[in-house]
Order: C-alpha cells, then sequence, then structure tokens
C-alpha cells in the first residue's frame, strides 16, 4: 500500500527499530 | 559477538528462579532457561557485566552499535522497568513475555501505547505521532513532504481522535486496535514459541555447569 492510504502507525510498525526479531539471529 | 567469561548462571545480575519467571510470564521454564543463553549473548557482547547495555541492544538489533533509532531507544527504556539504564535478566524476560504469541491480548495493546506515547503523558499526541512518522521515513531513506506527512496523521487521527482532543488516549487506542488489529502484529514474535530450538545449546551449557 501507498504510505499515504496508510494509518501512521502500521507505517510506524515497519520500524526496523521494533523488529525484536532479529534478537534472536544467530 | 564476544562471549562472557562467567559461565555460572546464578552470576546473572537480575537472575531470578525459572520457576517464578514462567509463572509470571507465557513462557514454560524450559523456554525461560533458553532465554537465559539469549541474555547472555546479548549482555556480554560489548561490555562484559552481564546487563544489557543499550549499545548492546542496538548491536543486536542493527549489527551496529552506534545506530541511533527513536523505536528501538524506546523499547529499550519499556524493557528498562527500574530505569537505570540497563536491562537485567528478570526485566528481559518478563519484558520479552508480552511479545509471546500467548501473551494477553489487552498487554500487548497496553505495551504498544506506552511505546507511543513517546513524552509519557498518557496521550499519545499529534507531535508525537508526527515526530514517528518522520522517524521512520528518515530511517527507511524515504522522502515525502510535509503535506504528505501532515495528511498521513491527519487521517490516522480522523480515525483514532474519536473525543476529537487532538491526543490519542488509552480507550481510543483499544478502539483503534479493534478497528485494525494489524496496529498490535509487531507486538508478537513467532519465534518466541520455538526458543528452546533456537537456544538448544541450554541443555549442554547447563550440564556442563552441573558437572563443575
Amino acid at each position: 500500500a501507498s504510505p499515504v492510504t496508510m494509518n501512521a502507525f502500521e507505517l510506524i510498525s515497519t520500524s526496523q527499530g521494533l523488529n525484536l526479531g532479529t534478537l534472536f539471529e544467530k | 559477538m564476544g562471549c562472557c567469561s562467567s559461565k555460572k548462571v546464578g552470576r546473572t545480575p537480575g537472575y531470578e528462579d525459572p520457576t517464578i519467571l514462567a509463572s509470571e510470564t507465557p513462557f514454560t521454564e524450559s523456554e525461560v532457561e533458553a532465554l537465559h543463553e539469549l541474555y547472555k549473548k546479548l549482555s556480554c557482547s560489548i561490555i562484559d557485566d552481564g546487563l544489557i547495555h543499550k549499545e548492546e541492544f542496538q548491536l543486536a538489533l542493527f549489527r551496529n552499535s552506534k545506530r541511533k533509532n527513536l523505536f528501538a531507544d524506546r523499547i529499550f527504556d519499556l524493557f528498562d522497568v527500574k530505569r537505570n539504564g540497563v536491562v537485567d535478566y528478570g526485566e528481559f524476560v518478563r519484558s520479552l513475555g508480552v511479545f509471546h504469541p500467548n501473551a494477553n491480548v489487552e498487554d500487548k495493546i497496553n505495551f504498544a501505547f506506552r511505546l507511543y506515547d513517546l513524552r509519557q503523558t498518557g496521550y499519545i499526541e499529534r507531535e508525537e505521532l508526527k515526530e514517528m512518522v518522520l522517524a521512520l521515513l528518515h530511517e527507511s531513506d524515504l522522502i515525502l513532504s510535509d503535506d504528505v506527512v501532515e495528511t498521513i496523521v491527519d487521517k490516522t487521527f480522523r480515525d483514532a481522535d474519536l473525543k476529537g482532543d487532538g491526543k490519542i488516549d488509552q480507550e481510543e487506542w483499544k478502539e483503534l486496535v479493534k478497528k485494525h488489529p494489524t496496529l498490535i502484529k509487531n507486538m508478537t514474535l513467532p519465534y518466541l514459541k520455538d526458543i528452546t530450538l533456537a537456544f538448544p545449546s541450554f541443555v549442554l551449557s547447563s550440564e556442563v555447569e552441573d558437572i563443575e
């Protein structure tokens, strides 16, 4: 979806800083 | 990443009985123990004191200890429950528990609200939302005009700010998440269900410690 049509929170949730899954990568 | 010189489980600052941590979180006892392996790895990657410092958190997230990121800062601050600048083992396990697939949805919604309430006023304010959108754009090397950013923020506020007072309170946030459940998708880490598979070395290292 284009950023313009997205909910701002949806956009924010894509931040790498919120991707804690990286902690589990070896 | 480096490795701690200490192998003794009990030396980890903030170490807590796995039975207690398992009873207070969605993790099983063996998952809590497996998380200890991850914790040890993270907490000695730069400063070998058995505590997670912000630089170590950044290193784990971005492979770069100096990379500044608004959201990583907020997550770290929320994990640092005692507000002493470091995340100890108990804080780490309890905070990660919120991200468990079986964790209470209410807890996930509340955690996300606190995360986005940048200045901890009890509300997500328009300025805070704009600051987060700008931070995300900056991080993603996306350039959008100020008008477009304003449009995105306005649109979100029209959707979320039901009382029309220019800020989003917890109740409004809950309603928004009900309407758009994907907003808290990032509050669930599927990895946490397979944590014992991710860190099978726990079994080995605990056996070694028993022998010692």
